[in-house]
């Protein structure tokens, strides 16, 4: 379960000659999101939909405002219990993937595996599984810069999905793949959604991609401009 | 003009233990596109797209095959003069962008303008000018980790556009954004294909993208599977 509280996000940019300006990520925001429920985050270039994930993912923190996540106050963590409560809840696909160069596919998709002490064998095992998943089984042994832009994505998938977290959070998971492939990986949030109850909160400017979720939550300036209930198609 | 003959473009990946893997990118592709044409180019995640496109740009050499650019056959080039064409007739808009990370927006639109010896002045003012083409005047000191993924899109977009290149070849150009910006783009596009005959070529996962173009060629492993003409909209 999801509690953000009046939540701001300010940055701050150098502008060089020593002058600096502030960026109002995010505004004043208070958003609950119930356990199992499956959300798109739309909005426009900017309008702070990446900035909400990184807090909600515990990789970033607000500047003001309070985030309970299960029950637990996040901003009262320290770094170290907050990575654990990140490896063992929540899987994350990045907006640029964040996969590490020199490293394989499977290697990449197993990486959350060692941080939970998973066993070598396993852990390969369970990063095949994965992989057959987005269709990237004759892939496994390429690095990310022998992988199509598409195929990056989809092993940024796996590698979300790899220690069954009860929350994924995605952000514009189909970016890069045609719409057939979209709809493949969407079908699998989809199926986690409905059969695991896993919370799902995906950013995503493709209409398709958020007719299939249940709620619409429109950002505009950092702030909520809609939050709409809908059929999932 | 271009012209490609019976490309094909073989990668070898390594499998580890001394075992390698061909992978088979473009096979025995031709390709003729006239100046000022307008082409989408779409297909399956992995089809080969990118590979066709950085040959195109001159980023990558076919296999076998030949590759004649307004008459000048490209496998014949040094690399210091295959550059040199590529900096004075092409901008590449790359599917992950490729910004300088150490570089605030402005120096990464400016930066083609240094290899052609314009002035630090003019570089700066004619960056401004591609910057708030894109609407991002108020950006243009960020540097790209303090960017939106669709605003770091727009700033490889505008890079690319700040030479005024007869031909633009575009990956991905909307992936990271939202339908409106999307469109803004895309009618950037037409206007300099239109009106300044610019030769265009995008591949795009969006349906709605691919119908502005006037021609538009399907991939699938490495072949072309599709060549049509359309009414563009
Ligand atoms: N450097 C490389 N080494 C080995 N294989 C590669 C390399 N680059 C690409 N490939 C493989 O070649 C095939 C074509 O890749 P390409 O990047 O052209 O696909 P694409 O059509 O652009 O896909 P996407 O829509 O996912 O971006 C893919 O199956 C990919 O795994
Ligand atoms: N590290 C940073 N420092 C300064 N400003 C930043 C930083 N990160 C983001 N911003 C700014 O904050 C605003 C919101 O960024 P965010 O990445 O959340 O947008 P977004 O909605 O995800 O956009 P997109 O759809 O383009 O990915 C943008 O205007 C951006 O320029
Ligand atoms: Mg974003
Ligand atoms: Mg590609």
């Amino acid at each position: 379960m999801i509690d953000l509280e009046r939540v701001n996000r300010v940055y701050v940019v150098g502008k060089g000659s020593g002058l600096f300006q502030e960026v109002i990520a995010l505004k004043d925001l208070s958003l609950h999101v119930e356990s199992g429920e499956f959300v798109a985050i739309t909005g426009a270039s900017g309008s702070g939909k990446s900035t909400l994930l990184n807090i909600l993912g515990c990789l970033d923190r607000p500047t003001s405002g309070s985030y309970r996540l299960d029950g637990l106050e996040v901003s009262g963590l320290s770094d170290a219990v907050l990575a654990r409560v990140r490896n063992q809840k929540i899987g994350f696909v990045f907006q640029s993937y964040n996969l590490l160069p020199r490293h394989t596919a499977l290697d990449n998709v197993a990486l959350p595996l060692i941080y939970s002490g998973v066993s070598r064998k396993a852990r390969r095992r369970r990063a095949e599984v994965e992989l057959e998943r987005v269709q990237l089984k004759d892939r496994s042994h390429h690095r990310p810069n022998e992988l199509s832009g598409g195929q990056s994505q989809r092993v940024a998938i796996a590698r979300a999905l790899i220690q069954n977290p009860s929350i994924l959070l995605a952000d514009e998971p189909t970016g890069n793949l045609d719409s057939r492939t979209g709809r493949e990986i969407i079908s699998i949030f989809h199926e986690l959604n409905v059969e695991r109850g896993v919370t799902v909160i995906m950013v995503t400017h493709d209409p398709v991609v958020a007719a299939a979720a249940r709620r619409v939550i429109r950002l505009a300036d950092g702030e909520i401009a809609e939050d709409l209930a809908q059929t999932s198609r």
